[in-house]
């Protein structure tokens, strides 16, 4: 229920209207965004139970290894109803043509994946909330200042999963098992989403915010 | 945390 509660509405990218469109565009639009989406997170991080009572080089080491992952999580899931595209936002679609023209095609294909998985699950919000929360607590950070204290949030968070499946679908013992084995590929993905956006910003010189920034390179 | 200091400085400050 405090996951549900602290979810935020879906926010909407904000081109600039001044702008001709074009790939270059797309992109700054598209980092912007995520950039915004990731002040969110922060945010919605520290209101997950048991967050905040971790220590602070605790709470940035899961944050800066499992950000981008709670990120692509939330587009998974806008893009469930959608057969091919991906959604960023409600007005901010990619199209598998699009993804590659803009340099993001080894995110395009994996995310499909993974919401088509997701989709065939029949997953809902409160499994997707969980499953956000158990990629930022999972985050296989090296260097943990408390890793005892970072183990019991992981399991705060698997109990409320395991009391979600058992109390909704108790007939289904398997569901938790394969909820947590979409996790792999979700993070395979995040660092290959993490070092395509560092390649554009490095090679490309899409312009990026510096928070953004500063979280790709704690992610590589 | 020198060199996340924005991120180090969001937690810290709740804004």
């Amino acid at each position: 229920s405090q996951l549900l509660v602290c979810e935020t509405t879906p926010l909407l990218a904000d081109p600039d209207p001044t702008t001709p469109d074009s790939d270059l565009k797309t992109l700054v639009t598209l980092c912007d965004l995520l950039n915004r989406e990731l002040l969110l997170l922060i945010g919605w991080a520290k209101n997950i139970p048991g967050f905040s009572s971790l220590s602070l080089p605790d709470q940035m080491a899961l944050l800066q290894s499992g950000w981008m992952e709670a990120l692509l999580l939330l587009v998974v899931w806008r893009s469930r109803g959608l057969d091919e595209d991906l959604e960023f936002a409600e007005n901010l679609r990619l199209s598998e043509v699009q993804s590659r023209s803009l340099g993001l095609e080894e995110l395009h294909t994996p995310l499909r994946r993974l919401t088509h998985t997701l989709r065939e699950m029949n997953i809902n919000l409160e499994e997707l909330l969980l499953l956000k929360a158990l990629a930022l607590a999972n985050s296989d950070a090296e260097v943990l200042d408390c890793s005892r204290a970072v183990q019991t949030f992981q399991e705060t968070l698997h109990e409320a999963l395991q009391d979600l499946e058992s109390s909704t679908r108790p007939s289904d013992s398997h569901r938790v098992g394969r909820l947590l084995m979409t996790l792999p590929l979700l993070r395979q993905t995040a660092l290959a989403a993490a070092r395509c956006f560092r390649r554009l910003h490095t090679e490309s010189r899409v312009p990026m915010n510096t928070l953004f920034l500063e979280m790709l390179d704690a992610k590589i | 945390q020198e060199k996340h200091k924005i991120l180090h400085k969001l937690l810290q400050n709740g804004n």
